[in-house]
């Protein structure tokens, strides 16, 4: 079973269409393996990206430099899977 | 029974499949299950169809969890094909809805995905078909469908979350889904179900045009939110798919808008704020209960607007 040990999810509420443009351009470094779950479309909706544990000073480093905040959703995205999943296994033998 | 079921819980795809056996056993005069055929690993596809009678009457189309990681959409099914069931002869609209239409619902429509990301890969998103020289698998089957396939939106890779595949209906979840649509014929309403950013879409993805029924579908939507948010608060945007999100080609409702089903939708359910497609089980019956609302209200105006 695939493992997300450290990968974190993190938020941008975009502010312009310079960021958007910026975000875009993430999502066009295949080596980051980055996971957009919401894309860069629109300065109304927020950009949630799931960052491997392996790209996270890269992706870091690339939104300070270019002044883009971004707040942290998810510090270790395994530990929501493991507490997702002890939950349905304990919901299971309830119904059991 | 499905009193002892837990709405508010995540379930695998097998306990699904039981559970609709019991529905199916308790409300044996409105609620059937068909199979409308098996998925690219062999699973089978079912269909809860809820019908007082006769043949090919007009329907509604729902189908949920395309994206097999968005887990409150196919849970949210489960809730809502029960809520039909035991709210017939006791909400009057409703009631009147099913006298006359059927609705069929298809709560796990990539079955193969959904299992997978119980088993493999929480993340998953597309199918699990093979493609012929690449390591990569699967394919969006949000990106699959005959409308303006292979356009603006869509991912030529295969490894990408957002390949459209080699060619339209080239996904047999996809085709089984098509073949029902087209050999009822009489279809009034395409609803899918998806997770999450909290958005009621209309037609079209694939490009940024309107549609010719671009204010009826935007007021429908405009209405149905408000009667969503009553429970809540929960906020929704309103919009083309192109418009409020972005270009997407190949989409379900643009295919069945294209096919003539005039009251096309496709839902984005809630996250709440902090929780993408991992939304805490206790938020399944708060989501679904919200949702009803919108659902409620679409389905209805497609009774009371025949054409």
């Amino acid at each position: 079973e695939r493992v997300f040990t450290g990968d974190q999810v993190i938020r941008i509420n975009v502010q312009s269409e310079e960021d958007l443009q910026l975000l875009r351009v993430m999502e066009t470094q295949e080596e980051w393996e980055l996971d957009f779950w919401l894309h860069p479309v629109t300065t109304e909706l927020p950009v949630d990206i799931r960052v491997p544990r392996s790209s996270l000073s890269s992706v870091k480093e690339y939104l300070h430099a270019h002044a883009i905040a971004f707040t942290v959703v998810m510090e270790n995205l395994q530990e929501v899977l493991d507490e997702e999943k002890a939950e349905m296994e304990m919901n299971q033998m309830q119904e059991r | 029974s499905t009193r002892s079921f837990n709405f508010g819980a995540y379930h695998p795809l097998e306990t699904i499949y039981s559970w609709m056996d019991t529905l199916v056993a308790q409300y044996p005069h409105l609620v059937t299950k068909e199979e409308i055929g098996r998925s690219y690993e062999n699973r089978p596809m079912y269909v809860l169809k809820f019908s007082t009678g006769g043949n090919k009457r007009p329907a509604i189309w729902i189908d949920l969890g395309i994206h097999s990681r968005e887990w409150v959409s196919q849970a949210t099914g489960v809730w809502t094909a029960n809520k039909i069931a035991s709210d017939y002869n006791t909400d009057a609209s409703l009631t009147s809805l099913l006298n006359t239409m059927d609705i069929y619902m298809l709560i796990l429509t990539n079955p193969d995905g959904y299992a997978y990301t119980h088993s493999n890969d929480r993340m998953w998103r597309k199918t699990r078909s093979k493609n012929p020289g690449s390591v990569c698998r699967g394919v969006d089957p949000n990106r699959n469908w005959d409308a303006g396939f292979a356009g603006p939106g869509a991912s030529k890779n295969p490894c990408s979350d957002s390949y459209h595949g080699p060619s339209a209906h080239s996904e047999i979840e996809i085709q089984n889904v098509v073949n029902l649509i087209k050999s009822h014929g009489n279809f009034k309403s395409f609803i899918s179900v998806h997770a999450y950013s909290q958005l009621l879409m209309y037609p079209y993805g694939y490009n940024c045009r309107d549609v010719p029924h671009q204010q009826e579908l935007d007021t429908i939507g405009r209405t149905a939110v408000e009667k969503l948010a009553v429970l809540y608060g929960t906020r929704y945007k309103v919009g083309s798919i192109c418009k409020i999100i972005y270009q997407a080609s190949g989409g379900s409702i643009d295919w069945s808008y294209n096919l003539g089903i005039k009251y096309s939708f496709a839902f984005e359910l809630r996250d709440t704020g902090r929780f993408g497609f991992l939304l805490p089980a206790n938020q399944i019956i708060p989501t679904a209960t919200e949702t009803w609302q919108a659902l409620k209200y679409i389905m209805v105006y497609v009774r009371d607007h025949p054409y």
